[in-house]
Parts: structure tokens; sequence; C-alpha cells
């Protein structure tokens, strides 16, 4: 039977591979569909308001005096900003007044690299757009075309790794193929596993989220039982409450700031196979997996990337 | 079969609720001061271009000095239709031309008032098409509407904001 | 044009453009 397993999971994951090939980021699009674009010139502040307001977490920037697309506001801007002001209280004035085309200089100033933010023209094939994807640090791949008669560029979309497994998860019933334990698909990130306690300052939850360039630290009692995940998107609720100036905040009290419809952290464990999570990816809005034994305690983190990485390029 | 050997499921100990509770029960000194974040889904209210109470011949007016404050220009109204303004207006943005080819840089904008009700009056702004300041005809002619396939809307939304901003701040 | 009434200076306008064979309302936000 493991044999079989094996066979039928090897050649699940090759027919994914053609069905990737086959469709192009244009087809992942929704016969309608919104495009949130901010112009650089905005306040970071308000344009938090507009990803709050519109329950989105990230959406691309358009250059006005430039005419053209300006890469993609994401949670790690804000971590920036966050990182920046801790390390200079006194520039509040500043960081109030910092506009969207200011971010580049925030990253300069605390030393961090700049998201690469590749992008893709919407006709290319899908597969071609993950592997893009998987090499850049944003999780996610701007769709640009350009305009047919004065050659601007357009940005058409933006692709996630979530929506692109979403769209796997729905299209694909070679999904029910892929029956072996993830544990021993070694696709678990397990080892120095990032984690924190309630008690952690957020300060520190926050500096390891931006110094390791993950998007989830794993929150742990003494026993190592896990209890919570602080995520890169929870900066956005703090920094919203303008508390952010009060960053002795631990990282239990900062999480209070979550709003109730949060649907809460998926657990998993090492015998899961992904047949089961591809189908909880199709009917759940889940952006990762947090990977439990049998006591609750924790031993990994699968994330999407680990999971499209292996679709892709695993077996 | 799924579902029987599956252990996949949500931490309960991180439902925002059952957290609160936890936090509040450890008497950690900040919880009782911290609100959830209310995810207000307020729906953005569209309106179908902007709207004006104010006198028809006024409305005209304030857009014909804002347009000639932004520095766009228009053709002159036919007498039958006064209501109706068509605006040439410069799209200067740093063109870093490549080939240095040709990028039409003339937009061309249908402004029209039209009257809801008594007294409610609606300005609407359409696309109307690329122009080259060096005279040469775009391929716009050529290419019909149906075949247009990859318009960028952000250079026209970008020069309304610009009117609706001279607008509100003129008015 | 669609337009979204000012709040917290920030103007909100919006088109539907026909992109090939699918319909993307482009949404711009920009500062007052």
């Amino acid at each position: 039977t493991n044999e079989k397993i094996f066979v039928e999971q090897k050649l699940a994951v090759e027919s994914i591979r053609t069905f990737l090939n086959s469709k192009t980021s244009y087809d992942v699009l929704p016969v309608s569909y919104r495009l949130i674009v901010m112009d650089t010139a905005l306040l970071v502040k308000k344009s938090l308001n507009v990803l709050l307001q519109n329950n989105i977490v990230s959406a691309p920037l358009w250059d006005s005096q430039t005419s053209k697309f300006a890469g993609l506001l994401t949670s790690s801007d804000f971590i920036n900003v966050i990182q920046y002001y801790f390390s200079n209280p006194d520039k509040f004035e500043l960081v109030d007044k910092l506009q969207l085309n200011g971010l580049k200089d925030i990253e300069r100033i605390i030393g961090v690299e700049p998201l690469d933010t590749a992008s893709i023209h919407p006709s290319r094939p899908l597969f071609e757009a993950c592997l893009k994807m998987m090499g850049s640090r944003s999780r996610r791949i701007p769709l640009i075309d350009q305009d047919e008669e004065t050659h601007r560029e357009i940005v058409v979309s933006v692709l996630t790794q979530y929506r692109i497994l979403k769209f796997v998860a729905l299209n694909c019933r070679e999904t029910n193929f892929l029956k072996r334990p993830i544990g021993e698909l070694g696709i678990i990130t397990e080892n120095d596993v990032k984690r924190c306690q309630m008690t952690t300052p957020v300060i520190d939850a926050i500096q390891l989220l931006s110094s390791n360039g993950i998007a989830s630290i794993p929150i742990v009692d003494d026993n190592g039982v896990l209890l919570n995940v602080y995520e890169a998107i929870d900066v956005l609720g703090l920094i919203k409450g303008g508390i952010y100036n009060d960053l002795s905040l631990s990282v239990g009290e900062a999480l209070m700031r979550r709003s109730d419809d949060f649907e809460g952290v998926y657990t998993c464990t090492k015998n899961d196979k992904l047949s089961t999570i591809m189908d909880n990816i199709r009917k759940a809005r889940v952006h990762r997996f947090i990977v439990v034994d049998d006591a609750g305690k924790l031993t990994g983190v699968l994330s999407l990337d680990d999971i499209l990485r292996y679709i892709l390029l695993g077996e | 079969s799924k579902e029987e050997d599956s252990t996949i499921s949500i931490l309960p100990t991180s439902l925002p609720q059952i957290h609160r509770a936890n936090m509040l029960a450890q008497g950690f000194p900040a919880a009782s001061k911290i609100s959830p974040l209310v995810n207000k889904k307020s729906k953005t209210r569209w309106h179908f271009g902007i709207r004006s109470h104010s006198y028809p011949l006024d409305v005209m007016g304030e857009i014909y000095i804002a347009l000639k404050n932004l520095g766009a220009e228009w053709a002159k109204p036919s007498e039958e239709d006064l209501w109706t303004i068509r605006v040439r207006w410069k799209y200067d943005v740093e063109q870093n031309r490549t080939n240095n080819e040709k990028i039409p840089d003339l937009m061309k904008m249908v402004i029209q008032l039209f009257q809801i009700e008594t007294n409610n009056y609606l300005v609407d702004f359409k696309f109307d098409g690329w122009e080259s300041s060096y005279g040469e005809a775009t391929r716009h002619s050529t290419i019909s509407d149906d075949e247009m396939s990859t318009f960028s809307a952000y250079p026209f939304l970008h020069l309304t904001t610009k009117l609706i901003m001279e607008l509100a701040v003129n008015s | 044009l669609a337009t979204s009434s000012i709040k917290h200076n920030t103007l909100c306008v919006a088109s539907i453009v026909r992109y090939k064979q699918k319909y993307a309302t482009q949404i711009l936000y920009a500062p007052l």
C-alpha cells in the first residue's frame, strides 16, 4: 500500500504541475474583481485606514509623477516603520507625516533589504509565476501588462500564494491522491523554529519577524505547548490603535487587538496528508499550519510557501 | 475517509474571545485597556461622478475655472450643448523614453453635467482617448474599443483626482 | 468614473475597465 501511495502521490504532483503549466495567471483572475491601488503621495497612516477599511493586507502603489507601478505595500513596510520608530522615539512627527514614497528611506535607514517585488505578465504560465514568486520574499506577485496605446504599465492584479493554492485545491482533483504523511516529505520547517511566550515584549516578536523574514511567530507556554501565533499582519492592528508607541506591550496583550472575526490558528501533526491540508485550504482562509505533537507541543511550521515549493519542485 | 484520519484543527486558545478571557484571567496589566480592532466592513459607498446642488451654470463655471487652473484646454462648446465639455489635457509625467518612442501625451476627457432631479446635478467624467502633442494621429483611431484589451485607467483616475481636488479646494 | 465620499482627507475614485475578457474595477486612493 505504501508503494501505491508513493506512486500515486508522485503522479498527482506531476499532474498538478502540468495543470499549472497549462494555465496562465490571467486564468486565476475572477471574471470580475477589484484592484485597490494607492498613490505614493498618500500618508502611511492613511494607507493603513484604506487596508483595514477594505479588509486587505497589501496593495500595489502607483507613482503618479512617473505614471508607473511603484511596488507593493505590505505588512513588512509597517514592521519597518515600527522598528524605525522604536529606535527613534523622538521622530513621532516624521512617522506621522510619512508618505508611502518615504518607505524606501525607512528601509535604508534601518538597513533592511527592500522586498524584491518580481512581477510577471498575466499571460505567462502560472507555473512560471509561482517560480518567480518563490524567489521573492513578498509571497505575492504583481501581474503587469502594458497599455496598448501609451505603453504605460498596468497593474492588472496581484497573485498570492494563498490564491494560487486555493486555485489548485479548487481545480485539481489530483490533490486527493496526496496521501503521504507530511512528516515524510521533508517540507515542514522543524529546525530552529522561532518562537516566543505570551509575556515576550511585542517589539521582540516584531524584530524576530523582520530579521528572519518570516510572517508568523508561534507562542508557547513554559512546556512548549502551542498557545497562539503572532502574525505579521497583526502589526496593522497595533499601529491602527496608535499603541505602537507603547512597545513595552507583551505579545499576549498586543494580540487582544485582533478583531473578533479572526478564524483562529490552524494546527496539524506530521501524520496529516497534503490531501486534507489542501482540503482545508479549499474551504477556509488558512495561511499556514502550525505542526504540533500529540501533547500539543510545537514541533514545526508548514507555510503556504513550503506547500507550493513542494508541489512545484518536490519529489 | 479524509475527515477520519485528519488531525487538522483550530487551536482553541487562539480564538480571540478565549485569548482575551485568558489574558484577563492572568491579570496582564494592559489587558483591560486594549479593545479588539473593529474590522468595520464599511462598504465603500460609490457615486457615479460627483454630485452638486449648485446652479448648473455655476457648476459649469467652477469646472472651467478648475480646468484652467490645471492647465487643461477644451473645445469651444456648441450652442446646443452647453452642458458638455470636451477636454484635452497634457499628461505631464517624467517620460523616460526608452527608444524615444512617441507616447501619446494628451488625454481627452468628456465632462458632462446631468440633472438627476430638481436642484440635484451630477458631473460625469469619461475617458475619451489619447492624442499626441506632436500631431501624430494616434493609433486609437485604428484600434476599435472592442479590440482594445489592455487599457490602464490610472492616468485617467489620476487626472480626475486632480480635477476633483481643484473643485473641492475652490468650492 | 465612480467616486466615493472624501474621508480622512483621502479621495477614492474608480472605473470599471475590461481587461481582455475580464472586468477589473480599478480603484485609486489619493491624498486630497
